[in-house]
Formats: structure tokens, C-alpha cells, sequence
């Protein structure tokens, strides 16, 4: 149901960080704990997407989205090998 | 592998010997995204290699079975990524599967090998396929992430690999895996692959086994290259005879215990069950009275093939014959059986299965033939290769091309048999099975051949090199077959053709593409500014007044979708005009080039001005325009072309795809 937690991928508008933030990673826990107390972040990407990835219930994704400098929340998509 | 080296050109004197030289005195490092590594296998002996790249940032991550020293100077990189995995299925079962990079699936080892593995004489299955095995690039360094674990590769992890081997300084980046189809922004290997292509890193992605459905591809974003599989000229053959005389032929690795020589009895799965669907010889489907002491046909799907053979051997039959139905017509996949077994397509399946309602006393032998090679023609494209057109962006052709994927042999892990059943305790260190996962790593090791050769290259020249220099007929001018339709396949089929190794390294002209391109076709698809941002990471205002066109994107092929005119317009005798623009840069000696097309529907009228192109200098651009003049036709309707550009020494070939809907 709606607590139900899934994980979403969260896309950071990092050129946009906050300057009462010294480290993006500070700034994207802030974030997510605005919406989520208890969520941690499950990996921080710096290179190839500027983001985090973490588990949330729907709600909390839909709040989070709205949060300034969120650019997506995409949720988990599972692959497969070929 | 064995033979894919021979079959692609690689093993001749003079190719051999530059490549050699091209690739030890470079360093070039293949990033591998899969389902770990085996470290003990003979594909990564280290020897002859000098030390691990000074760029190379990576490291041997210790875990479950997994020690620094697995890794070494071939081996120089080996992660894990399970944190999404673990927060899907929760925490992982360390008595099943290993919490560190090793390999327990197998599919990850022969991904890595395919590409980069280092010479081993004397591989085989079973003697099946021996010979002198080795990857594309064997004097290439490999790193392995794994992110792909016993219930699936999650994105989450997928993500973090990639993000880890561009920091960790790898120069290809090979994924043999894909999802559903989304768009771009939607796509982590689309956003992942496209910083990595930022960063001069080439990505290669399978394309995937949907075929032969039309528009079954996936990863095809233009950044990336995507890769579709096909024959060799190798095959494993199992001959069938029947007591009424006819024989046919299938193919198998079973390897044991003969059958005896004398004919046996014959019976359908689906007449000695009481299960809807014993046919397909599903777990306690059989009933044994019917099948003791018998060979049995069962109709492949639903389960494992080489299952079948165990719920078959379980029942007390001796041997099988696995039938394709209809999902899967004449292609043959070979199997590592554990009991004797022959798997035909549908066509002799069929006329097996009417023998047996039409005969008493049904009975039949089956032989093996090891190995054949030479087998013709060859390249044949899979029917499971998934084909075009590209279902998300229409105007870009896709597959790229086409590399072995079928039947290839490589290296293995030592966690599971040959099969991946639980039941198959055979311990192998090479196993041959089948995938668009294993045309992928031919083409990733291709590319860090080229990038040895030439490492001015940016990832879009080489992937041009490839594509540009590929074949789409045989020695004869024959199109190459489709084993889904046993006709011609088409540029939706094979893309650009068949990779040709030794023709890539000396293209001519290739046709190169920068990250603005790349942006600018963004532009082009009206993505939004944040969607664009999440691929590109950075503020892009695509320009208001200025004509964006993905028909623009400087691409070594060319797809043209048209519109059928519908109603008062049906009968509109108004041709449509679309006019592309490319431009080539030259790579080699000054020439001078010119223009030919050949098409297969004459009502469809293609313009390309200049006629001829002039180059004195390396490096210098050229650009031309191609206008294509066509008129309505039906729905559905399809027609291709083909231009090159040739200076008598080079052929710069480009597929065009015309569709209709």
C-alpha cells in the first residue's frame, strides 16, 4: 500500500545547492530527511548523474519531488541480462 | 572464445600483428557491468602483461570468496553493488550467493572473456568448439562490476557501477543488459552511458532477444552502440533418424554416455502426460509408464531446456528431442543436455511428432556430430536478436550492427555447471551459450582495439569505423540471411552489417559526433530543460528560433519515417521531401571521394550534394546534404537503400531505412 517503501533514484539540480551548504551530500540528506526521517541514502552518484538513490514510501516520493532543487525521482527499474 | 576470433579476420598475419602491436603498447581498460567474475579462470593469466595503468583508479573489492590477490595485472578491477538489491529482496543469502564480485552465474565471466581474455590454448565444452580461446582484445585490461545478482540487475546498482568504473578510468564500458523500453531520461544506462560517451568512454550495449519481433529493441540511444547478434560459421550438429527413414538434423553439446546404436522407442510428451501442458515436460509432468525406457519429444518453453532433459530422465526416458513450436520456429540453440539430447526447429519437430501419431510403434536414434565448421552461410542474424525500428527514436537506425552472439564459447564460473541447473555438478571452465549479451563484449573488445589503434578516437568515430566498415552481403552479393524468416534481413535486422574488424581500423572517413550533438538532439526531442539536465548535468537552453532536427544527428546510418496519407489525402500524388545533413571527417591519407546509392524501391528518389567530396588534409570536415523524395505507400511498408562514399581504396558504406506508417 501507500507505506509501502520502494527505491527511487533522486536526480540533484547540483549547480543549484544551497550556500549555506558546504558538501552536496550534506544538502541531498537534508533534503531527504525533510520528507523522510529515517531514510538513508543507499549510494550517492558524483559522476555520471548528480543524485542518490534511497528508499521511500510513494507519498514521500511525491513530496520530495516538489523539494527545491530536485530536478526527478525516478523509481527502481529492474533489468535484465541479455 | 573460440573461432569468433578466426571468423571475424582477427587471426590473420597481418591484422594479428598490428593489432598486437596497437594494443601492448596502449592501456586501454574494459569496464565489464555484469554478474561479477570468476578470477581463476584461465582467460585472466596476467602473464606477459606490464604493470596495471598508472590512470587506473579502480580497486579488487575483498568480499565473500573474494581476496585483493584475486584480481592482477589482467584482472585489475573487481566491485560489487547490491545496496538496491538488498533493499528489494533484503539481505543477501551469503550460502547462495556471494557478497563480493565473484561470479555465481557465470554470465559475467563470459561477458569479460569474450571481450578481454587472455589466450588459452586448448579450450573446449566437453571437446565441443576446442580450440585456442581468447578475447577480442587479449592484451586488454578488465574490470568487472558486478550488479547483477540471483533476482535481477537493479537500476540503483547499475548506477553506482557505472558511476564507479568512469572514476575508476575505465575506456569501454560494456553492458549485456537492458530494461523495458523508456525514454532517455527515464533510462539509467541511456543517462549513465551518455556521460560516460561525454568522458571519451565508448559504450557498448546488447540490444536485446526480443526478436523477431519488429521494434524490440533496447538501448537505443545514440550515445550508445547498440549491438544485435549473429551466426558463425560453426554449428553442433545431432542427427535424428527415424524408423520410417526420414532424417533430420539438430544440434547438441551432450556429452556422455551414448545412446545405443539400435533404434529406440519414440513418444510424445504431450501423449504421455496427464498435465495440459506435459508437452513441455514440465517437473512430475510425465508419467513414467509411457515414458520408460524411452527417447521423448518435448516442446520447448516455459521451463529451463536442459531442465526438460532431467524431468524426462526422472520419468525414466533415456533421451530427449526438444522441439521448437511456433515461438521459436528454426532456430536451433545447442544445450550442455545432461541426458542425450537433440534439439530441432519447429519445421522437423512438427513432422517428428506427426510420425509418432501416425506410427504404432514409433522408434528413432540419435547420433552426434561434434563440431563442424565452415558451416555457410554465414553470418546468419538470430531470430531472438531483437530488431528496429528504433521504438524511441524512429529517425535513429538501430541495431548499429551485428557480432557473434550465438553459440560462443567462453570463459565460465566454477560456481554452477554448464546448464546453471542446481542438479549439474559438471565443473567447466569454458561453457558456449547464446545472447545479444554475448554479441555485445565481441563489439567492446573490438572497440578497444581501435582505441589502442587510434586513441585519438572519440567514441562516436569508432563506433563510425565499425558500423561504416560492416557487411551486409556475402562473399556472393548476397544479402545477409535472417534465421527468422530464411530470406534476406534488412537494416531493422543487421543495422549497419556485420562488424569487420580489420576494415574498421582503416576507415577513411568516419562520421564523428561531439557531446553538443548529442545535446542538441535533446533539443530536437523537446525535452524539457530538466530533462535534459538529469542526462547532461548542466543548464542547456535549447535556442527558440533555432530549428532543431534528430534527422541532424551526425549518425553513420540513416532512418527515414514517412507518413501514409489517410483520407482526402489518400490519393495525394505530393511527394515527401526530407533532406538530411551529415558530415564526415577524414581519418586517413587526402582523397577524393564519391558518392553512390543503390535502393531497392525506385519510386523513392535520393539526392546526395555534393556528388563527390575532396579531402587534403587529416582531420579536415566535409559536409553533405541527402535529400530522399517519396511518395506514399501503405502502412507498414518498409524499403532500404544504401549510399557510399568510396575513394577506390575505402567504402564508406551507410544503410538507409525507409518506413512507412
Amino acid at each position: 500500500g501507500q507505506n509501502q517503501k520502494k527505491t527511487y533514484i533522486i536526480y540533484m539540480d547540483k549547480s543549484n545547492i544551497p550556500a549555506d551548504f558546504d558538501d552536496h551530500t550534506l544538502w541531498y540528506d537534508s533534503s531527504l530527511k525533510s520528507v523522510s526521517k529515517g531514510a538513508n541514502m543507499l549510494y550517492t552518484y558524483n559522476n555520471v548523474i548528480h543524485g542518490y538513490s534511497t528508499q521511500l514510501t510513494a507519498d514521500e516520493a511525491k513530496s520530495l519531488e516538489q523539494q527545491p532543487g530536485i530536478l526527478s525521482v525516478h523509481e527502481e527499474v529492474r533489468y535484465e541480462l541479455h | 572464445t573460440t573461432r569468433s576470433p578466426t571468423f571475424l579476420g582477427l587471426e590473420g598475419r597481418e591484422s594479428k600483428s598490428f593489432f598486437l602491436q596497437a594494443e601492448t603498447r596502449s592501456e586501454v581498460i574494459i569496464g565489464v557491468l555484469d554478474t561479477g567474475v570468476w578470477p581463476e579462470s584461465k582467460s585472466f593469466d596476467d602473464t606477459g602483461l606490464g604493470p596495471v595503468p598508472m590512470s587506473w583508479k579502480g580497486e579488487c573489492q575483498i568480499g565473500k570468496n573474494f581476496k585483493a590477490s584475486s584480481c592482477n595485472r589482467k584482472l585489475i578491477g573487481a566491485r560489487f553493488f547490491s545496496q538496491g538489491y538488498e533493499a528489494a529482496f533484503g539481505a543477501i543469502d551469503e550460502t547462495t550467493e556471494s557478497k563480493s564480485p565473484r561470479d555465481d552465474d557465470g554470465h559475467g565471466t563470459h561477458t569479460a572473456t569474450t571481450a578481454a581474455g587472455s589466450v588459452v590454448t586448448g579450450a573446449s565444452l566437453f571437446g565441443y568448439a576446442a580450440g585456442t580461446a581468447r578475447g577480442m582484445a587479449s592484451h586488454a585490461r578488465v574490470a568487472a562490476y558486478k550488479v547483477c545478482w540471483a533476482g535481477g540487475c537493479f537500476s540503483s546498482d547499475i548506477l553506482a557501477g557505472m558511476d564507479q568504473a568512469v572514476i575508476d578510468g575505465v575506456n569501454v564500458l560494456s553492458l549485456s543488459l537492458g530494461g523495458t523500453i523508456s525514454d532517455y531520461y527515464r533510462d539509467i544506462v541511456a543517462i549513465g552511458g551518455f556521460s560516460a560517451a561525454s568522458q571519451g568512454i565508448f559504450v557498448s550495449c546488447s540490444a536485446g532477444n526480443g526478436g523477431p519481433g519488429s521494434g524490440s529493441l533496447s538501448n537505443a540511444a545514440p550515445w550508445i552502440t547498440t549491438v544485435g547478434a549473429g551466426t558463425m560459421d560453426r554449428e553442433f550438429p545431432a542427427y535424428i533418424s527415424l524408423g520410417n527413414g526420414k532424417k533430420f538434423s539438430g544440434v547438441s553439446l551432450y556429452s556422455g554416455k551414448a545412446l545405443p546404436s539400435s533404434v529406440m522407442p519414440l513418444v510424445y510428451a504431450g501423449n504421455a502426460s496427464q498435465a495440459s501442458n506435459g508437452n513441455l515436460c514440465t517437473s512430475g509432468s510425465l508419467i513414467p509408464e509411457k515414458v520408460d525406457g524411452k527417447i521423448v519429444v518435448c516442446d520447448r518453453g516455459m521451463n529451463a531446456r536442459a531442465q526438460k532433459g532431467l524431468v524426462v530422465k526422472d520419468a525414466g526416458g533415456i533421451g530427449m528431442i526438444l522441439a521448437n513450436t511456433d515461438s521459436y520456429g528454426d532456430e536451433l540453440v545447442a544445450d550442455a543436455h545432461l541426458i542425450p539430447t537433440a534439439a530441432v526447429g519447429q519445421t522437423a519437430g512438427d513432422l517428428i511428432k506427426r510420425y509418432i501419431a501416425s506410427d504404432s510403434n514409433p522408434t528413432t536414434t540419435i547420433a552426434f556430430g561434434g563440431t563442424k565448421l565452415g558451416v555457410q552461410p554465414s553470418p546468419v542474424v538470430a531470430a531472438f536478436s531483437s530488431r528496429g525500428p528504433n521504438p524511441i527514436t524512429p529517425e535513429i537506425l538501430k541495431p548499429d550492427l551485428i557480432a557473434p552472439g550465438v553459440n560462443i564459447l567462453a570463459g565460465w564460473t566454477g560456481k554452477v555447471g554448464p546448464t546453471g541447473l542446481p542438479e549439474d555438478t559438471r565443473n567447466v571452465g569454458f561453457n558456449i551459450i547464446s545472447g545479444t549479451s554475448m554479441s555485445c563484449p565481441h563489439v567492446s573488445g573490438l572497440a578497444a582495439l581501435l582505441k589502442a589503434a587510434h586513441p585519438e578516437w572519440s567514441p562516436a568515430a569508432i563506433r563510425s569505423a565499425l558500423m561504416t566498415t560492416g557487411y551486409s552481403t556475402y562473399k556472393n552479393g548476397k544479402m545477409i540471411e535472417d534465421v527468422a524468416t530464411g530470406m534476406s534481413s534488412t537494416p531493422f535486422d543487421h543495422g549497419a552489417g556485420h562488424v569487420n574488424p580489420a576494415a574498421a581500423l582503416n576507415p577513411g572517413l568516419v562520421y564523428d559526433l561531439t557531446v553538443d550533438d548529442y545535446i542538441n538532439f535533446l533539443c530536437a526531442l523537446d525535452y524539457s530543460p530538466s530533462m535534459i539536465k538529469v542526462i547532461a548535468k548542466r543548464d542547456i537552453s535549447c535556442e527558440n528560433n533555432k530549428e532543431y532536427r534528430v534527422a541532424d544527428l551526425n549518425y553513420p546510418s540513416f532512418a527515414i519515417p514517412l507518413e501514409t496519407a489517410w483520407g482526402e489525402h489518400a490519393n495525394s500524388s505530393a511527394p515527401t521531401v526530407t533532406r538530411y545533413t551529415r558530415t564526415l571527417t577524414n581519418v586517413g591519407n587526402p582523397a577524393t571521394y564519391k558518392a553512390s546509392v543503390s535502393s531497392e524501391m525506385q519510386e523513392v528518389k535520393i539526392q546526395v550534394e555534393p556528388q563527390t567530396l575532396t579531402f587534403s588534409r587529416k582531420k579536415e570536415k566535409k559536409t553533405y546534404t541527402v535529400t530522399f523524395t517519396a511518395s506514399s505507400k501503405p502502412s507498414g511498408t518498409t524499403s532500404f537503400a544504401r549510399l557510399e562514399w568510396s575513394d577506390g581504396q575505402h567504402v564508406v558504406a551507410s544503410p538507409i531505412a525507409f518506413s512507412w506508417t
